[in-house]
């Protein structure tokens, strides 16, 4: 067998009109970067768990991208992180929701599957069972960016003018 | 929201996705990332897919699952089964956005109903790429 991966930042309207060559390229060396670090894991023969698992971690660390360091804020101004992951061999999977904290929430859903006998978790308990693992919490700051906090005070004030906007993809993740 | 879909070489497959959910969501609003085969579904004897758009009509559609039992009861291919999945059942019920998804025996598919998808794609024999644009 040979191996394969791939890796989304996710979708939706990403207006040409606004994107720079500078910002092109710095989405594309995220992309790269996580690329990368889930390739070299099945090159040196790891399991497909293990890759998906390292490009996760390396788009939750890259701010340009919504999940772990640059996620957005709800209407309360609070970042709250879900994440997933499932192993094809056995459908075993883990998932957490409506958490915040951990510096890679997809480390605490793969906690759930291989510590637990659940699937979905919620709620501090598992954020403690992250902490007694050893997960890396970071301060609140670490999670913060200037763009999405400017995002979400341009839709709150379109939502006080009672204007909702139209594009389809701002209900994108 | 971000995802990875990988198939190693001994033929297994994995998804994982992590996201944080919409700009202005109400608190406590859960989309399709962790709910599986929704958002993030993964069975060696069909495929791995990780999902990023419309959270609540990937979870109504049910989109991974949707994209495995496509294959599994119709036969169709990977390619087959997540297009029809993104472009039709999602794309003509509000739900924008796309899908990464791989098979055990590495085939890759990476499509989407809307503007632009930041991805990127590698496999053993070389082919790589990161895109943007369609």
């Amino acid at each position: 067998k040979r191996y394969a991966i791939a890796i989304h930042g996710g979708a939706g309207t990403i207006l040409k009109s606004t994107m720079t060559p500078e910002k092109e390229a710095a989405y594309s060396a995220g992309l790269e970067t996580a690329l990368a670090a889930g390739e070299a894991v099945l090159r040196d023969g790891g399991s497909a768990l293990d890759a998906v698992t390292a490009a996760v971690c390396a788009l939750e660390d890259e701010p340009l991208f919504n999940a772990g360091r640059g996620a957005v804020f709800t209407t309360e101004g609070k970042q709250e992180m879900d994440a997933a992951i499932m192993d094809g061999r056995d459908r075993s999977t883990g998932t957490v929701a409506g958490i915040f904290g951990p510096k890679n929430p997809v480390k605490l859903a793969r906690l759930v599957m291989e510590t637990t006998p659940h699937v979905c978790m919620i709620g501090d308990h598992i954020l403690e069972l992250g902490r007694k693992a050893g997960l890396e919490f970071p301060p609140r700051d670490y999670f913060f960016t200037q763009a999405r906090w400017d995002a979400l005070h341009d839709t709150l004030a379109m939502k006080a003018k009672g204007q909702e906007d139209a594009d389809p993809a701002r209900r994108h993740g | 929201t971000v995802g990875a879909v990988a198939c190693d070489r001994e033929g297994n497959v994995a998804a994982a996705t992590s996201t944080g959910g919409w700009t202005g969501k109400l608190p406590g609003r859960v989309g399709d990332t962790p709910m599986p085969g929704a958002g993030n579904f993964a069975e060696n004897a069909t495929c791995a897919v990780s999902g990023t758009g419309h959270g609540e009509v990937f979870i109504k559609y049910t989109a991974g699952a949707e994209i495995a039992a496509r294959m599994r009861h119709r036969g169709e291919t990977l390619e087959q089964a997540a297009r029809h999945v993104v472009m039709e059942d999602l794309g003509r019920n509000d739900g924008s956005g796309g899908v990464i998804a791989v098979d055990a025996k590495g085939n890759l598919t990476l499509p989407f109903n809307s503007e632009g998808m930041y991805r990127g794609w590698a496999r053993e024999d070389g082919d790589r790429g990161v895109a943007i644009y369609k």
